[in-house]
């Protein structure tokens, strides 16, 4: 549909279908669509790739700052990242993924099994430790998951290490008193260091719709999120909620899961994400 | 709701004797974009509205006073008759042989166990086959689930053949006399060639009487693409919605069925494993509509 090929009412169809099929959403696909029928009102002459052009110019102005920034990881002995997010997102294995790379960078890791309610919770992330040699702070089914956060800061603390991960369990925002849990843990964590946690992020799954964006309102209101990883872009979905939930949230996304291995982890770049789509 | 959305567009078809073609398109646009900000594909939302004001169009519409009711009533009813077509029972024999297939994290192994305990009631006895052999901790996972449900379970920590576990499983839960033999799989892209084929071999060696896509509810406009692709890999008999206890509004459910035809028959509602119902269409129709 972008390719040298003069545009007509066709083809902007087949524009406007691929829009939503990347998951963007009404407002977001409106925008696009908007832009491009004027451009094209103008100019009967307009192509393919001129479209393309238009839509890149728009999700580039929508998703300017959304880039994690430079040196983001601060200051603070250890830093704190908090990985929460809906059941099946991408959590524990993110969390392993995070862990390696510090690791590969040369930085003291510690991780925190906060997940103390699924099933074999603790058994797939002591897996990921023992297979990539971190260390892991756990206990057993059913623990209070803030005194695991705790244990695990105290063990950072004391190993000196640089980054402190936090997975937790899978919880709809739907459920108030999940919420509540997690408030707990940033309680907890703030006893210890005021400025705890220094990043908390929603890990969304790449493959879902719009309710991304509900969940990271309700993830907001309840935690206070500083950041997004969205998994799962291997598949064919184009993540397109995380432009809707930028839009109202303007959190950036740090990272994206494209596979289920370690090294299956990269710094979102919105020059790339534009090219996928509009390449 | 849409009833509250649609409300400006109908108040205009309330005074009207007639229904026509014009007042009736600003009412169906309404209808469309409910749709699509239900996650609805693009083109079965096209379609569907088209079939809506082809019945809007009819006779008894045309004659009533109130035709905005009515056409909430057909958009209703159509999209409750489109969710719930098809056989959504299971296969009524024993042994029964169920395979799971889904995209990573859709909810499997906990559904797995979830319908174990469910046909338990049915008076079945079933043993879970653990097929995931690559998830850090899936067979512990599986394991743990068909202990608390009282379920003997088949694992084979030593093997990373798929399709030889699941036949080495089913002549076991044979051998126990269990009579429902529910296969776990591990998640995988539906463009993952090695891993389609994969249960595809699987499915030779097992000959399960059902196939059910696991499907999280919040799919975005690739469930359309995810179903079509399981569904010409391995001809699937069923679909399981999970995770409905949160609010996506799920026009997953409709885009899946639509395109596929393979009737939707299971919800997941929570994380234990009493959080299982058999699919309702018309709650779930309410549910898209919003
Ligand atoms: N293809 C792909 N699979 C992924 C990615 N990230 C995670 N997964 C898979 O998704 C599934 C769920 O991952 P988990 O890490 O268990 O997700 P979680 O959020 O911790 O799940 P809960 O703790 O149960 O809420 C696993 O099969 C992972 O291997 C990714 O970027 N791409
Ligand atoms: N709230 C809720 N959570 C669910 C439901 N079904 C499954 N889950 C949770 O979703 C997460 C993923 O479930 P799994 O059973 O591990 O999913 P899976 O498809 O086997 O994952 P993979 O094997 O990694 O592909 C877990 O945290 C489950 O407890 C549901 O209906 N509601
Ligand atoms: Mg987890
Ligand atoms: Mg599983």
């Amino acid at each position: 549909i972008f390719s040298g090929k003069k545009l007509d009412a066709a083809s902007i169809d087949e524009l406007e279908e691929a829009l939503y099929g990347a998951d963007f959403g009404v407002e977001t696909a409106t925008e696009i669509i908007d832009e491009i029928q004027a451009a094209y009102r103008k100019d009967k002459e307009l192509r393919g790739q001129d479209a393309a052009r238009i839509g890149a110019r728009v999700l580039e102005r929508v998703l300017e700052g959304a880039e994690a920034p430079e040196d983001w990881l601060g200051e603070a002995d250890p830093a704190v990242i908090c990985l929460i997010g809906v059941n099946g997102s991408g959590k524990t294995t993110t969390t392993a993924k995070l862990g390696w790379k510090f690791k590969e960078e040369g930085k003291g890791v510690v991780l925190g099994a906060c997940d103390t309610f699924r099933a074999a919770a603790n058994e797939q992330i002591k897996t990921w430790a023992d297979r990539l040699d971190l260390r892991l702070v756990a206990s057993h089914h059913n623990a209070d998951s803030a005194a695991v956060a705790y244990d695990a800061w105290q063990a950072a603390k004391g190993d000196n290490a640089k980054v402190l991960i936090l997975d937790t369990a899978g919880r709809l925002h739907t459920k108030g008193n999940l919420m509540e849990e997690l408030k707990k843990i940033r309680r907890v964590l703030q006893k210890h260091d005021e400025t705890a946690p220094h990043h908390a992020w929603l890990v969304v799954d790449g493959s879902l719709g719009s309710n991304s964006i509900e969940q990271a309102r309700k993830f907001h209101e309840a935690f206070g999120l500083t950041g997004l990883i969205v998994t799962k872009l291997d598949g064919t979905s184009r993540g397109g909620a995380l432009v809707g939930i930028y839009r109202e949230l303007q959190l950036p996304i740090y990272f994206v899961g494209l596979g289920e291995a370690k090294e299956d982890l990269q710094p979102f770049s919105v020059k790339n994400y534009t090219n996928a789509l509009f390449g | 709701s849409l009833t509250d959305r649609m409300g400006q567009a109908l108040r205009n078809l309330r005074g009207v004797g007639k229904l026509t073609e014009d007042n009736m398109a600003e009412a169906l646009k309404e209808v469309r974009t409910a749709l699509l900000s239900a996650d609805v594909h693009f083109k079965v939302a096209r379609q569907f509205v088209e079939d809506v004001r082809q019945a809007a169009m009819g006779q008894e519409v045309l004659k009533s006073v109130t035709p905005g009711q009515q056409i909430i009533k057909i958009i209703n009813d159509e999209l409750a008759k489109l969710l719930g077509e098809g056989t959504t029972g299971l296969a009524d024999k024993k042994p029964l042989r169920i395979m799971m297939v889904g995209l990573h994290g859709s909810g499997k192994t906990t559904t797995s166990a979830k319908l174990a305990k469910r046909l338990m009631k049915d008076g079945y006895k079933p043993a879970l086959i653990a097929c995931d052999v690559y998830r850090p901790a899936a067979i512990d996972q599986l394991e743990t689930l068909a202990k608390q449900i009282e379920v003997p379970c088949y694992t084979d920590r030593t093997s990373q053949d798929v399709p030889k576990i699941g036949r080495t499983g089913w002549d076991w839960a044979k051998e126990q006399e269990r009579n429902l033999i529910i296969f776990d799989t591990a998640g995988r892209l539906q463009i993952d060639e090695d891993l389609i084929g994969e249960i595809k071999k699987l499915k030779d060696k097992i000959v399960p009487d059902e196939v059910l896509l696991v499907a999280d509810s919040a799919l975005g406009q690739e469930a359309v693409n995810v179903a079509k692709h399981f569904h010409e890999a391995v001809n699937l008999t069923g679909i399981v919605l999970t995770k409905l206890d949160g609010d996506a509004r799920g026009g997953a459910a409709l885009s899946m069925k639509a395109i596929t035809g393979v009737p939707i028959k299971f919800m997941g509602t929570g994380e234990k494993t009493d959080d299982f119902d058999i699919f309702h269409p018309d709650r779930m129709a309410q549910r898209i509509l919003g």
